[in-house]
């Protein structure tokens, strides 16, 4: 699955998300990804998220409509996205996942869910400093 | 790191990235640029969890959930079990363009896609095939069905309903076995 946050030079927002799915899903399944404000959500006013993992269990949370709150509210984006998947954590211990965050001043964040063979999630960011896609990555909660 | 514009997705799908940023440099909306990004993984096949040829389904079908959603209008398209259509996103951005909706599903979904204009073509290949092939000569695991007959831990469908449900605990630690970096939403 990719799930991407976009933002223009204005704080326009907008995101995205493509997925296939689980593998030997039961035919008919949806994941969270075509969920707005589970598997993306986007606010000019306040900012965009993406989450990607096991959506039967995310989509249960929304957790990329709770990260643009929380950032709405004043949190930072690293914050938000930690909030959103400690949420689910509470329920879901073992979940695989993870969410990444922007918010309108180009602030960005991402978190996810320790479980086994899963300890870092790696995402991609451009911006002016980068100039070009960089690999980034976060230790997982 | 504040500065604008931003590009930023999820997992290491540099190309995607790249495409995007390139059409806002280019003077693209912001919506351009999630579409053509999402887009370049649909035809990369990004880690195999995107795109035609992946993550098959019990069926052996490979089927795509795409969505776009414009923070400026909370506009939203989106497209859920998509069949026949390889570009999922392109869909979704027609449902936000081409109609007062937000999400179409299943067969209906393809159909409007045909009709916009997206060519319907089969979404297998010889990889997803052999993904298909492994999990029935390995009983169908892993198996998403719970509290059927016969026990789906160990067996094949089809499934009829069982009558003693399974331990809660033992579903979730089940469950954290299957999704993982190769079989994610």
């Amino acid at each position: 699955t990719i799930g991407m946050v976009v933002l223009d030079g204005s704080g326009h927002i907008a995101a995205g998300t493509s997925t296939n799915g689980l593998t030997h899903k039961v035919p008919g399944r949806v994941g969270d990804s075509p969920i707005a404000g589970a598997g993306a959500y986007a606010d000019s006013s306040a900012g965009g998220a993406a989450a990607t993992g096991d959506g039967d269990v995310m989509m249960r949370f929304l957790p990329s409509y709770l990260a643009v709150e929380l950032m709405r509210a004043g949190a930072d984006p690293s914050a938000a996205c930690e909030a959103a998947i400690s949420r689910i954590k509470r329920h879901h211990s073992q979940f695989f996942g993870a969410i990444i965050c922007a918010n309108t001043t180009g602030h960005y964040g991402a978190a996810c869910n320790k479980v086994s063979g899963f300890t870092q999630f790696h995402f991609m960011v451009s911006n002016p400093e980068t100039d070009a896609p960089v690999l980034k990555s976060v230790d997982c909660l | 790191h504040a500065s604008l514009p931003l590009v930023i997705n999820t997992w290491p799908f540099k190309n995607a990235t790249f495409t995007a940023w390139s059409v806002l440099q280019a003077g693209g909306s912001v919506l351009d640029a999630v579409e053509r990004g999402c887009a370049r993984c649909e035809a990369e096949q990004c880690d195999g969890s995107v795109g035609y040829g992946g993550s098959p389904d019990e069926s052996g079908e490979t089927t795509l959930d795409a969505m776009i959603m414009n923070g400026n209008t909370m506009e939203v398209g989106a497209v859920a079990d998509l069949r026949r259509i390889k570009n999922a996103i392109g869909v979704a951005r027609a449902v936000l363009e081409r109609t007062d909706h937000t999400l179409l599903v299943g067969e209906s979904a393809s159909v409007f896609a045909e009709n916009m204009g997206f060519v319907a073509e089969d979404l297998t290949t010889n990889k997803s095939v052999n993904i298909f092939s492994q999990w029935l000569k390995g009983n169908c695991q892993p198996n998403y069905r719970k509290n059927v007959s016969p026990d789906p831990s160990t067996s094949c469908g089809p499934y009829r309903p069982r009558s003693t449900p399974t331990p809660r605990q033992q579903q979730q630690s089940e469950r954290t076995r299957h999704a993982n970096q190769r079989s994610h939403d």
